[in-house]
């Protein structure tokens, strides 16, 4: 199973856009794909159709030992499921904050799961505590959505050093998979020269003994389209709402980007 | 002084942004402004040239009593302030969680601060953890940036309930004092029809006892612009970087708007 934990400190990036679209893609091409939802906020789950009635268990309650990840898992679509989020898992990052391994609970639990995937899916929520740490402990790869925006470069290195801390700790087999440009602002001088800057940054990194020494930015730029906005409001992805627009265009290809590793 | 949170836990809606360009508009104006940088990534510190060398005091330096605001704040441009932010912000969520009143921290040391200004306006990070709290418990407004997008009005409710909460048990006195409606993509129906929707919204809640019974959506839209992206890489605001920009008008019209209180 290729896992993977889509993560960024920085809000409003694509991490969950990418997500559910990447995972809708994935299952349409015939892999079965979990996504688990790990944003209190849980636009994720809000975004497959999948909000939870109070007595739906969360992932918050797998986190807490009250269930297991089968019983917060639902299927969305064909190859699809999705272990949803609720507003409780806001309490967990101070409910765990004392918890001997509290980042390694989702790794744990993970372990545990009888389900096998082709795809594990990890939304995380913009910050890089507890909750995206677990996600960080518990996966092979990290996608990094950015905005190529100024600030983007600038939260990078901190990133960065969050996932070599993580690698060298508790996750020695943590590596950077990719960098996925996201909301790019076709045509605009910005883009171009922020997402040049970030290719070269990686370029640079190569060959030496970091976890994102191997790292890709995708060549795959996921462009500024009004339909992936839209498409949320449905509880639709980008393939069920808006199949031919330039939104659901990029995402099937960064999608097969990821599956064949090219790019590298 | 009027003092104001622009707080919303949704991520990259432009709470940053706006701090900024609000802020620096006012201090053109010859208001008095001090920005308070609450978030960890300290983007205003840096949007507004400010980044802090390693010994100079921050705000996280002032909340855990090891300096005073005035040791933490540099002036930046004519009637312009800043407490700017650092990466040890990051570990306050976790050393303040066990002090007690720490939701109060913020508030105590500006009760002691000697310097007096026309508007304070705080950054916030995008959570609704103890550096929001901080900001919540310390100021008698809040400002929500607000994308017009689906799942802007999903946070809302979530917003508005830790609003609350701080008015009814920690600060009597705080009110929702505006929505403002940022990173507007002019011409697209999403925009039009989720903005409708949050006016509705504020219109259905007059007459209430809630601290957003008088809360206003304000007239001024902030349209997307790129210009307004392209002002960090350089440490300025819109106004030194590009005056005659949709993104100068817009942010120079809202703080007019925010001086004279029209909307209501
Ligand atoms: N390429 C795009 N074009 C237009 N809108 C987009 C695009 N990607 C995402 N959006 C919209 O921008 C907003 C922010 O995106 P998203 O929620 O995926 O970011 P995020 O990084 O998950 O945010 P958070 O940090 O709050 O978790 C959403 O309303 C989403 O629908
Ligand atoms: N109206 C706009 N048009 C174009 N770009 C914008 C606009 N407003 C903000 N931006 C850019 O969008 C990105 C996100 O904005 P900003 O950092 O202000 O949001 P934020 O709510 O403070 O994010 P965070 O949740 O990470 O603190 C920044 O790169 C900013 O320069
Ligand atoms: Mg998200
Ligand atoms: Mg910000």
């Amino acid at each position: 199973m290729r896992s993977i934990a889509v993560m960024n400190q920085k809000g409003g990036v694509g991490k969950t856009t990418t997500v559910v679209n990447v995972g809708a893609a994935l299952a349409e091409s015939g892999l079965r794909v979990c996504v688990i939802d790990l944003d209190p906020q849980a636009h994720a789950t809000l975004h497959l159709g999948s909000d939870l009635r109070p007595e739906q268990p969360s992932i918050y309650h797998v986190l807490t030992g009250q269930h297991r990840l089968e019983e917060a898992r639902r299927q969305v679509a064909d190859n699809l499921w999705v272990v949803g989020s609720s507003l409780d898992l806001a309490a967990a990052e101070t409910e765990l904050a004392s918890v001997a391994g509290r980042e390694a609970i989702l790794r744990d639990k993970l372990g545990e799961d009888s389900q096998t995937f082709d795809y594990l899916l990890i939304d995380c929520p913009p910050s890089l505590g507890i909750l995206t740490l677990n996600a960080l402990v518990a996966v092979g790869e990290v996608f990094i959505p950015l905005q190529p925006h100024f600030l983007a470069l600038h939260g990078l290195s901190k990133l960065l050093e969050t996932i070599g801390r993580v690698a060298a700790r508790l996750n020695p087999r943590l590596k950077l998979g990719g960098v996925v440009l996201c909301m790019y602002d076709a045509n605009t001088r910005l883009a171009a020269e922020v997402s040049q800057d970030v290719v070269e940054f990686f370029q640079a990194a190569r060959g030496q003994s970091t976890p994102w020494a191997e790292a890709t930015v995708f060549q795959t730029r996921i462009r500024r389209n009004i339909r992936l906005a839209e498409a949320p409001s449905f509880g639709q992805s980008i393939f069920q709402y808006a199949r031919s627009s330039n939104g659901a265009e990029d995402y099937r290809e960064l999608a097969a980007e990821i599956r064949t590793g090219s790019g590298r």
